[in-house]
């Protein structure tokens, strides 16, 4: 049964999607089966693998609608799966509204997978009905942040969501864990927040500290991920100690 | 009657807030009256004036509920008149749902207001119920770009939000524009992304590009514009020379 990972931050803009394609591939990398779940209509993950979201006749969406089976709709790419999506999946909200268990619609299509060991989802910058459904589904969650003004602000108000889910959709839920992204250690402003974040999060904080890298954010304009694009990078060390510690045991 | 400005862009983190800050503040420094408007429940723009949104009693949702009026409502600071939100604005889309006339109810609030030239609306990262009320009432939309992978996209997806708006809700909304952000003109991927965005969109592009500059990120985290925090930073160069840009006549 594969161990199941939401990035979640209402924040836009933190490094969701980048974290989504880039931790995906790191695992990958390090000999795990990964299946990375595209949960944003925005489709942005979708659009990193070089697929053209908008023309696609099958997504999540066709699935969650029991159009079309996960297998069909999965994209094999480079070693790793991706379920991919596009605008449809803004209809999932009005169209499940008044349904039962409404919370549930991701993680009903994720229960028979088969042959994975890791389900990364990248969530939209938005604390609603798709957000829910991936805190509801998640074993746990990671949150990427910018040691930027309202970085906290942004942190509370997710956690009492978090909050709010553990205690009445998802029992097991795990205490987040917290991706400092972005990080350049020539700013003091990154400095004084990460050392706030330490201080209220402690060991909830990864150790690797993904540095602000160019090479980042130019890997997806070639459909590559950091390790594809620049292999000797900052990016592509801080990504793989980060994935490394994601399967360390704990 | 005042110049009704809209900052938009579904993609998250391209500087919306920053820029609605900014651009009031500079308006301001320039003569104009300006009041401008937090329309995001995330309510950053209202934490960034150092107001705690969600220990207000009166928001922008309170006056759109009229159980507040505007005046009463409003917050001054420095010069500049702010409407501030938190998160109860995320209840209009619920409570609105089936009223008729829904995609008003923010022109609704704004068509007594006197005392001002300039109304800048500060949108959320989404194309749904709020942004599509700020784009009904505005007379014209800014939208920040970030000169990297998908800011071409994101583009695409919200010019054919705004075709529609434009079509059945705002025959008077006049073309987009376009304010790069962040530019690093060190950066090759900002600048091949540059040369697309001007090849596409030419004069819709501000001729102002507002540079990288850490000064911008740190001034909110003090509730001061850039030209209170860094006078003779770029960031305010930059931003003054947009606000000019902004008020002379086309
Ligand atoms: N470590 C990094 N170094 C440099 N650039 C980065 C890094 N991480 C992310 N970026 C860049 O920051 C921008 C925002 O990242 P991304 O799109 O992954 O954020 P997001 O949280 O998914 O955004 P949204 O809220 O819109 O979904 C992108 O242009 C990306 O390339
Ligand atoms: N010119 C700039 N130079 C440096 N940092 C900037 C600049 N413009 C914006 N930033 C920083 O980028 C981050 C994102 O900006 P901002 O919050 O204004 O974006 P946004 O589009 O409003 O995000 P959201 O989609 O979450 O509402 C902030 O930390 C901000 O301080
Ligand atoms: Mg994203
Ligand atoms: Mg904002």
């Amino acid at each position: 049964k594969p161990q199941i990972i939401a990035i979640c931050n209402q924040k836009g803009g933190v490094g969701k999607t980048t974290c989504a394609l880039n931790i995906a591939a790191g695992l990958t990398i390090l000999g795990k089966k990964v299946l990375v779940v595209d949960f944003d209509p925005q489709a942005h993950l979708t659009y990193s693998f070089n697929i053209g979201a908008h023309d696609l006749k099958k997504t999540i969406y066709s699935v969650i609608k029991g159009e079309a089976s996960l297998q069909e709709t999965l994209i094999e790419h480079n070693g790793l799966k991706l379920l991919p999506a596009n605008l449809d999946l803004t209809l999932v909200e009005t169209e499940f509204a008044t349904a039962p268990k409404r919370e549930y619609i991701l993680k009903n299509i994720l229960t028979n997978i088969a042959d994975v060991q890791y389900v990364i989802i990248d969530c939209p910058p938005a604390s609603g009905f798709l957000t829910i459904n991936a805190l509801t589904c998640c074993h746990e969650i990671y949150i990427p942040l910018q040691m930027e003004f309202l970085a906290l602000k942004g942190m509370s108000r997710l956690l009492s969501l978090i909050g709010e889910v553990k205690k009445s959709l998802n029992k097991e839920l795990l205490v987040p864990r917290i991706i400092a992204n972005r990080f350049d250690s020539r700013k003091k402003l990154n400095n004084a927040i990460m050392e706030k974040v330490l201080e209220r999060f402690g060991r909830q904080v990864f150790n690797t500290i993904v540095r602000e890298n160019i090479a980042v954010a130019e890997a997806p304009s070639f459909a590559q991920s950091i390790f594809e694009y620049a292999p000797k990078s900052h990016g592509a060390e801080d990504y793989l100690n980060l994935c490394k510690e994601i399967i360390k045991p704990q």
